[in-house]
């Protein structure tokens, strides 16, 4: 069986947020080493990768591996049930087919067990290697996130381009274009609040901002994000998760045909 | 013409 007992619930319900609307349906792996998660979108251009190492769990058990199938929206309607401060449990049987979410509020005077069916997914797995990028972008995740929401005012695609000015977004559009730079500013008072731009060598990428946006949906988990780019690999936004693991989107770039 | 490239252009299916 498997039984993980998470104090910061709101972890998993601004997770289940962040990709709910990019992955109907997924495996959820459990193993020794935690809880995660690898699915692509329906069209195949971007890919989600959750670790929650099992560490950050107040309690962990998993005795064997196992793969719970979940429609993320199902999931997201159960959490959404839990409060922000709850304690969550995730409870499962081997070869069981159902998952029970049990909600404990801070005070213990409230205890709520939801139960939702488990399904088969046949899911593709990608081997994603381990890569040295061109370029990494570390900047504040909200500002990252306004960005991307006023250039899609604009423009369907974004040019990241980062040289050792600093990073370009750049979009154009039928009323327009439009140009942010952002330069490195390490003389903050607090680290999440700098933009560190660490640059092999230069790049610059064209991506769809509809996907960036709905990846920005994980601004909550995080305070800075990061861009890993370089000319020949999708880009990885990756929101860590403190104390825990992480939260990736991968994006394959657009290319001119 | 700008093309949408896909993950499997890159990434191999394990």
């Amino acid at each position: 069986m498997l039984e993980f007992r998470l104090v910061q619930g709101s972890l998993l319900k601004k997770v289940m947020e962040a990709i709910k609307d990019l992955v109907t349906d997924a495996n959820f792996e459990c193993s020794s080493t935690g809880f995660s998660l690898q699915a692509m979108d329906s069209s195949h251009v971007a890919l989600v990768a959750l670790l929650l190492r099992s560490e950050g769990f107040e309690h962990y058990r998993c005795d064997r591996n196992l793969s719970m199938g979940m429609n993320l929206n199902n999931m997201s309607k159960m959490l959404k049930c839990a409060g922000n401060d709850d304690i969550i449990t995730i409870k499962a049987d081997d070869g069981g087919d159902i998952v029970t979410f049990m909600f404990e509020s801070p005070s213990q005077d409230k205890i709520s067990d939801f139960e939702m069916k488990l399904m088969d997914i046949s899911s593709e797995q990608l081997g994603i290697p381990e890569s040295e990028y061109q370029s990494i972008v570390r900047m504040p995740a909200a500002e990252f996130q306004r960005i991307c929401k006023d250039l899609s005012s604009i423009g369907d695609t974004v040019i990241i381009s980062v040289t050792k000015e600093g990073v370009k977004f750049s979009t154009r559009g039928d009323i327009g274009s439009a140009n942010i730079v952002c330069r490195q500013n390490t003389s903050v008072d607090k680290p999440e609040e700098a933009t560190v731009i660490e640059m092999k060598e230069p790049v610059s990428l064209t991506f769809a901002l509809r996907y960036m946006n709905s990846f920005t949906k994980a601004t909550p988990l995080s305070n800075s994000v990061s861009l890993s780019m370089s000319s020949d690999l999708p880009l990885v936004v990756e929101y860590k998760i403190a104390d825990m693991g992480y939260l990736r989107f991968y994006l394959a770039p657009k290319i001119e045909d | 013409e700008i093309f949408q490239t896909s993950l499997e252009d890159f990434f191999t299916n394990k």
